[in-house]
């Protein structure tokens, strides 16, 4: 089961390694970001992680949904792994803005094993096609959900956000589904 | 099956993103590393991969080998992923000496999902033990090494190192591996 070890691998190699920096690394971004913008009070320490049950993923947010716009990026962590020196891992911060025109920043990404997943069920030779794709994203998302509630390195640092395409004719539905998670935890 | 997701993972999400941009880092290494070293003359302009049998990793190579030298990063490749922006991918580049203390340059690295496998057969919860692990190993290689084939990205940009333990006490067999690939080639 393809998705069962994306899930593990994503876990072991990824956010048991990263979740652990995270809220340093937002420290010295605020530091170093001082502007006239106060939306991080209102805003969540912890790692938006989306997952869309069609695996389609963009590479930059600002595509999806108008009402997100890319910030920067928080400082860069680096780990020697597996022989490549000072590895470098960073989370991108994106600004969303809701119904309003009020402004709140996140740090947000699409869990990247999805892209393995949709490219697999592309290839023919990969061994599965895209009727199973749906099933694989779902166990992808009971299996990491099963760990990190699990794990003590990423206890309350992340949150899972499952997207359907219901509203995928709505051209503000990624910034919502963002902005109901971001509402829910205060 | 576990390795067969990885190996795959592993060719989507890195081998067919950054093998194209192989030789062109290497030449520009080349230009910002102008010393006494003519060692890339004879040495390969392919990325070694380290597929150890027993998923037995280290972080820093001269750990494992005392012929073996950290030279310098290659410079970073940047990519937008899944809404990380200019998410960044680099290799090392180690020295290697023969028997007689003849250098040689070459970019290597272990193959990093053997890390997941590794960890998983550590943790009960994840479903394989040890005894899987060297079978899931095999797989992984045999996997990969079919892909890598009909990889047009990919070709010839590449060379798949197993390592097996039976010159386990041996201090310098993994330089000898590394250095027989090298020749192999010429
Ligand atoms: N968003 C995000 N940012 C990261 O920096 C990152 N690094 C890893 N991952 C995801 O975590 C999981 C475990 O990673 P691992 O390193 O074992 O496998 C990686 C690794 O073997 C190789 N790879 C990817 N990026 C690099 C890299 N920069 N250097 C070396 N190897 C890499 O290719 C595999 C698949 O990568 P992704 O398909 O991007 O997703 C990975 C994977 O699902 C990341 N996800």
């Amino acid at each position: 089961n393809v998705a069962h070890g994306l899930a593990w691998s994503f876990y072991l190699g990824y956010l048991r390694l990263v979740l652990p920096y995270l809220e340093a690394s937002i420290a010295e971004f605020c530091a170093t970001h001082q502007t006239s913008r106060p939306n991080w009070s209102h805003s969540s320490k912890k790692l938006f992680i989306l997952i869309p049950l069609n695996a389609n993923i963009s590479h930059k947010l600002e595509e999806e949904d108008k009402n997100i716009h890319f910030y920067d990026n928080l400082p860069n962590t680096k780990i020697d792994r597996a022989g490549v020196r000072g590895r470098v891992y960073k989370h991108s911060v994106y600004t969303v803005l809701d119904e309003q025109g009020k402004a709140y920043d996140c740090v947000v990404e699409y869990a990247t094993p999805l892209l393995t997943l949709y490219s697999m069920s592309q290839e023919s030779s990969a061994g599965f096609g895209e009727p199973e794709r749906r099933q694989q994203v779902l166990l992808f998302y009971r299996t990491l959900q099963d760990i990190l509630e699990r794990s003590l390195d990423c206890r309350n640092r992340y949150r899972l956000i499952l997207l359907n395409e219901e509203h995928g004719d709505d051209p503000h539905a990624l910034s919502k589904a963002i902005l109901r998670h971001l509402e829910q935890q205060e």
